[in-house]
């Protein structure tokens, strides 16, 4: 997302953050 | 790391590599793995604290910003007041002398 | 996933694996281990943005404080001042009515 302010970025960046937060990684 | 399907830098190594060399090449890999993934939830959760932060830090000045107008405003009308005062008590002077 | 030295979650399953299979894991690692190490780069960065724009917001801040405080005080004064006018005001027309 384009970083500079605004509330709408900012829940694009807080969605991107949570996404990261809740994917799974590595169990095979 | 550049990414294509054939992700591991080096096919020919793996097509031809034993069974205990591949062994430690998981071990090591998982590992890597999961201090990586470790290192990006902190960036996500320290990421989530400082955008809340920030939007905190926005709602104070807001806050802070409707305070300023206010006091400016209270003080325009003040030295409006204080303004025509002046002026209504220097034609009461100027009627008394005439 | 906590990770100890034994750190594939599965070493049993590691220990029995055919070589295709591990050749197939360790491809399936290295694609999470690269797009793993972009995301957390990302965010990263992205908090690095973060963190400059509310360093940016906090000077915001600051500096209409200043402001405030500054029309704050211009304001309390020009009340005294027209508390005190009004008094000797009152202490004129009370001297000539006598």
């Amino acid at each position: 997302p384009n970083l500079k302010a605004g509330a709408a970025n900012e829940g694009v960046l807080a969605n991107f953050f949570n996404s990261l937060l809740s994917k799974k990684t590595g169990a095979p | 790391m550049s990414m294509g399907d054939q992700c591991y830098p080096d096919a020919a190594l793996l097509r031809e590599a034993a069974p205990e060399w591949m062994r430690a090449e998981i071990e090591r890999l998982s590992r890597e793995l999961s201090e990586t993934t470790n290192e990006k939830i902190q960036a996500a959760e320290y990421g989530l604290v400082v955008l809340e932060e920030k939007q905190q830090l926005k709602q104070q000045y807001d806050d802070l910003e409707i305070d300023y107008e206010a006091v400016r405003q209270e003080l325009d009308q003040l030295k409006e007041a204080f303004g025509q005062a002046y002026s209504n008590h220097r034609k009461v002077a100027a009627d008394g002398e005439s």
